[in-house]
């Protein structure tokens, strides 16, 4: 009977660990595209000064 | 950058199937533990 | 003994998921430096050009 008790905790605070872990990746990956979107908008405004010019 | 982004998708996907993995081994090594004892 | 035997389980779970976030962590951050990296090679070429002009 403990056992079970002590293999529901386990398995508990695994997927505990394992949704943080998510929440880490999912936030790691938002970073990057705002990385990604700012880097293209310099871009664009480069290309327009040089077209300006 | 649009790669860039594409292979962090297919990281992420590796790593959360790692973790599932893991889980999951440890769901049947217990539930095997459980019914030795 | 059942208990110890779980206990022993669910550390060598975790310590798998550690392993493989840290393994995953080290090369976001590998793959972000190369990213910088190529992006300032890029800028430099960029000055470069608009010097020679």
């Amino acid at each position: 009977k403990g056992l079970e008790e002590m293999r529901a905790q386990y398995i508990k605070a695994v997927s505990k660990i394992k949704r943080d872990m998510l929440c880490y990746i999912r936030e790691s990956k938002e970073r990057a595209a705002e990385m990604i979107k700012a880097e293209v908008l310099r871009e664009r405004q480069e290309t327009a000064r040089k077209m300006r010019k | 950058a649009a790669r860039y982004l594409e292979e962090e998708e297919l990281r992420s996907q590796h790593i959360l199937e790692c973790l599932n993995a893991h889980i999951e081994e440890l769901k049947k090594d217990s539930e095997k533990t459980v019914r030795q004892f």
